[in-house]
Order: C-alpha cells, then structure tokens, then sequence
C-alpha cells in the first residue's frame, strides 16, 4: 500500500480506531496494583513482546512483575516513573512502533539499562 | 543510543555493502528512491556505501514488505501497531509490514489521514538496526522506538550520529552537523501539553 501522499489513501483503508490494534489499552487508563482488570493480560503481552517482562501465564492481574515492567517502560520512554497507566504512559504505549524490542535477552542500554550512581539512583538526562 | 547485546557491527574490512529489494513485492521507483535516500542518511557520517544490486539472494540487505506471519518469528499485525521490524548485523534482513499506508513522497504531515506513516522515516530507523544501533530514549532520535502517524523524521540527531560513530568512525566528509527534523500535523497525539 504505497501512496504518494497522504490525502491519497481510500477512506476504505483507514482504521476506524485511530490507534490501531492497541487502541484498547487506553480503556486500561488508571489501573495500578491489586486490581484486577480485563485486558492486563493483552498489556503483559505487549510488554513481553517488547522485552519488558518475562514469559508467564499472564492474567489480568496488576502484579508485581508488571509494576515493575511499567516503571522500566516509563523510564526508558522518559515518562514520570510511576509504576502507574496514567494516561502519558498508555499514549505512549499506544503509538505505532518498531517490531524491535527495546530489552533484548534482559538487557538494555536505553536509559534503564544505564549505570547507576553509588547511591543506586539512575542518572536520568533531560534532552533541552 | 544503544547497541544490540554483544556490539554487533558489520565486519571492518566489508565497508561497501550492497542492498536489494524482495523480487516479489515489484516495487516502484519511487519507493525505491525512498530507500536510497534513507542509505544515504547513514553513510554520510560513516565510511560504509551502500549499492543497489540486483540478486536478492547475494546482497548483504535485503528488504521487503510482508504482510501477517511472513516465517520469521515476528509476524506482523495489519494497519498501524507494529510497522516494520530488522535484524542485527551481520544479518541485513529488513521487513515492512505491507498493510501499513505508506506515503512516499513526504507530504505525510499535509493530510488528516491518522493511518498515513512516512515510509522514509521508518526506513531510517530501521537501517539503524541494520547497521547495528539498538533504540534510543531520547525522543529526536532517528532511533526512538515509536513514531506518530502523520510525523515525518528522517535527519540523523547527534545521538544517531554519535551511536553509529562509535561502531564505524566517521566519514572523512562529514562536516558534523547532525540536525534533526520533525514534521508533524495534529495528529500526532503527543501528551507533552504543547501540542504540535
């Protein structure tokens, strides 16, 4: 599907869902741990997908691991590291992206792979 | 900018590569000239060239678009959500998903369409990973995983240019100014509060 422009696709091959397959996450808008909702399953998987968690039988329970997974995803995106969906998390979440992990075999040198100061505080640059 | 586990990077001696496209997708010239623009961006900070060739099965890149499972083990999934995915070196295999709306020619921010992605941008990006850069956190990257519809970015930003100088060194003819350009429309849904 190649088009010159942009204004040259058919209305017949444009998304009704602005954000695609992973539009769905955005109902997920608030969720943080001890809840159990619909649809974490799905978001485990995205994040398996893309490094952030490890192989398990996922269920839609907001868990430890996937606390823990959104914390790594907000860190390496710059996000506010909440461990939370809050909304900016999950606008990110959403995008369209590279099928490329970005934490292969465990290891990454996005900002949560980087080195850490004595104290264990990650060195987070702001790019001006 | 990161790297692949392990700082793959294409042999020192093989400095003149050659890249083609998948026999099968029949693509038009001015899809391929989207790609040799893309090349272009890379080589002009290292010292590699990159060849159009015409047998598929000997080039060291090999590109194509694929739709849905395409026997990789990353199959793609229709309009949007993943766009296109590549390998580490020395591997040189690069894949499209052929459901996306690719817009060739760059006016991809001149349109409301929120499925229109600027095929130029992606490529960049992806030769990136085919040279061996892993992503990058900071958002004016070239390598920065997610790209909104409607967004054009194809210029190389100083951590673009900084991650594959480590790999290659540098093109003798690079003058060192990295910029980098964002096009966008309003419908990059961006959460930054300053709009686009």
């Amino acid at each position: 599907r190649f088009f010159p422009n942009s204004s040259s696709i058919p209305r017949s091959l444009i998304p009704t869902n602005p954000d695609g397959k992973w539009d769905a996450f955005k109902n997920l808008t608030g969720c943080h741990a001890g809840e159990n909702v619909d649809g974490l399953a799905n978001l485990k998987n995205y994040l398996h997908y893309f490094g952030y968690i490890d192989k398990n039988n996922f269920t839609d329970e907001f868990d430890d691991n996937l606390k823990s997974a959104i914390k790594t995803y907000q860190l390496n995106y710059n996000l506010n590291t909440t461990g939370e969906l809050d909304g900016q998390t999950l606008e990110q979440i959403v995008r369209p992206r590279c099928g490329v992990a970005d934490i292969v075999n465990g290891t990454s040198s996005m900002n949560s792979g980087k080195k850490t100061t004595s104290s264990g505080i990650h060195i987070h640059a702001v790019n001006h | 900018y990161s790297f692949f586990p392990g700082t793959p990077r294409w042999p020192a001696g093989k400095t003149d590569l050659t890249y083609a496209f998948l026999p099968a997708n029949n693509l038009p010239d001015s899809v391929k000239a989207v790609f040799s623009r893309a090349f272009q961006k890379w080589s002009a900070v290292i010292p590699l060239t990159f060849t159009e060739t015409s047998s598929y099965v000997v080039a060291d890149i090999r590109i194509g678009f694929h739709s849905g499972d395409h026997n990789d083990g990353e199959p793609f999934d229709g309009v949007l959500g993943t766009l296109a995915h590549a390998f580490s070196p020395p591997t040189g295999i690069l894949h499209l998903d052929g459901d996306e709306n690719w817009v060739v020619d760059g006016d991809v921010a001149a349109s409301a369409v929120v499925s229109a992605v600027d095929l130029e941008s992606v490529a960049v990006h992806e030769l990136g990973h085919v040279l061996g850069l892993g992503h990058s956190s900071e958002r004016e990257a070239i390598m920065y995983p997610t790209i909104s519809t409607g967004t054009r970015k194809v210029d190389l930003a100083g951590d673009d240019v900084d991650g594959i100088q480590v790999l290659y060194g540098s093109n003798p003819n690079y003058n060192g100014s990295a910029t980098s350009t964002t096009t966008t429309t309003t419908q990059e849904r961006d959460t930054s509060g300053g709009g686009s």
